[in-house]
């Protein structure tokens, strides 16, 4: 069979890429070098729910269900705040 | 809507367009064309003027460029990022590039070119996303038929904001989006689908969960980019599985998200006489099917395929208690859930009476 079921851990480690790399490039997260894994944790929980907040999500700070289909939604590429 | 941060704009009116290369998917023709309506519509509202030229260096530049191209904003391919532009100012201020591994339409097929140029010209003169869902400068793609698209009123306000009205005598104004805690939120159609509950606004529907009660705003173009907007009634045939949508003669059946071959139809073949010219609501009970239009209810024989004698009748002497006007009803167990205005009846099927009356938008859990 050609589809593969995929394993939990790797579908929330893509989970986690997909959040990151969508929080960089419109939410302007700073880049997770030289930052403390909880920092890192933290800041990502605050752009998320500035990303909700702005598509009038849940504000859970949780990569949900909603927050995951709305980033795979096809957009624009210009960052939804700051320049 | 949001200005980009600083304001910036162009200091002139007059702006000029360049288009430095094409798609290979559309005739130069129909780029130019697509590119030529998309700064329309942002010159209609505004005093801006668009002129193309095809020398030298002009105020916006437009080009398809794949993956990395040179402005540390790389593509990503077919999906994901469509497009992108640069605020005003020199150089590649204002410049709008497009992702030339997309799929360029000039259709409802992903992805129209005329949309996505119409909002990347907004960020070219200045504006930033808006939270708006239903305006075109909201960063997520949604279909709307560009042969009746008009700029809505947040995008309206946003490029007025910048460069004051247009000089035209008679100032355009544009649809505004739906919110569901308006408190005098009038719904077209709603219907049931598989368990779930759509209420037709407009352009948009909202989809309620049965069971998380969840509701989210949804374009009708996105899941059925062929039906209009402005739906007038809906109903769902649960013996067949389909779902009915009105407006004006015509009717449309989907099966799921599926729209059904050989429609629209019209209503004549339910047996309605050309007087009348549209459905405010229907549902569909126990094999039959009850039209609602102006004070009158049709009843329908879903296996028959007639008309029942006896019908139309008056709504309240169908209906005790309903004495108005429906906009839109739907089945949930024993009860016909009527609406009208803001309100909404609940119709106990077994009591044959109303039994409680409440907001509309209570359903859109306001």
């Amino acid at each position: 069979a050609k589809a593969l079921p995929v394993p939990p851990e790797d579908l929330e480690e893509k989970n986690a890429k997909t959040v990151e790399n969508y929080l960089r490039k419109f939410y302007h997260l700073p880049s997770t070098q030289f930052q403390s894994a909880r920092r890192n944790s933290t800041m990502v929980a605050e752009k998320l729910r500035e990303m909700q907040r702005f598509f009038g999500l849940a504000e859970t700070g949780k990569a949900d269900a909603a927050t995951l289909e709305m980033m795979g939604k096809p957009r624009c590429g210009v960052p939804d705040t700051g320049d | 809507f949001r200005l980009t941060p600083g304001s910036p704009k162009w200091t002139h009116t007059n702006l000029t367009y360049r288009i430095i290369n094409y798609t290979p998917q559309l005739s130069k023709t129909t780029v130019e064309t697509a590119i030529e309506k998309a700064f329309r519509v942002w010159s209609v509202p505004s005093p801006l003027t668009f002129t193309e030229i095809s020398q030298g260096e002009a105020d916006i530049n437009i080009a398809f460029v794949p993956r990395e191209h040179g402005d540390n904003s790389p593509f990503d391919g077919p999906n994901g990022i469509l497009a992108h532009a640069f605020q005003p100012g020199q150089g590649i201020g204002g410049d709008a590039h497009f992702d030339s591994e997309e799929t360029w339409t000039q259709d409802s097929r992903n992805y129209n070119l005329f949309l996505v140029a119409a909002h990347e010209f907004g960020h070219s003169l200045g504006l930033s996303h808006s939270s708006d869902p239903g305006a075109l400068m909201y960063p997520n793609y949604a279909y709307s038929d560009p042969s009746t698209y008009s700029l809505p009123q947040d995008d309206i306000n946003g490029i007025q904001t910048l460069y004051g009205p247009s000089n035209s005598p008679i100032q355009p104004t544009g649809p505004s989006t739906p919110t569901a805690c308006d408190p005098h939120l009038r719904f077209d159609a709603v219907t049931t689908l598989r368990g779930e509950i759509y209420f037709f606004k407009d352009k948009y529907f909202w989809r309620r969960h049965p069971q998380l009660r969840e509701v989210d705003l949804n374009f009708i173009s996105l899941f059925w980019p062929f039906l209009p907007n402005g739906l007038q009634a809906a109903y769902e045939d649960f013996d067949k599985d389909l779902v009915f949508l009105f407006k004006g003669r015509q009717y449309w059946a989907l099966s799921g998200y599926d729209i059904q071959q050989g429609y629209p139809r019209d209503i004549a073949n339910y047996g309605f006489p050309s007087s009348v010219r549209a459905i405010d609501a229907a549902v569909s009970y126990r094999g039959k099917t009850y039209f609602f239009v102006n004070n009158q209810c049709w009843r329908y024989d879903n296996s028959r395929g007639t008309m029942d004698p006896g019908y139309p009748r008056s709504i309240s002497r169908a209906f005790p208690g309903i004495n108005c006007r429906v906009d839109a009803v739907f089945l949930q167990n024993s009860f016909l859930l009527f609406f009208s205005g803001p309100q909404y009846f609940a119709f106990n099927l077994v009591t044959h009476s109303v039994t409680r009356a409440a907001r509309s938008n209570l359903w859109l859990n306001c």
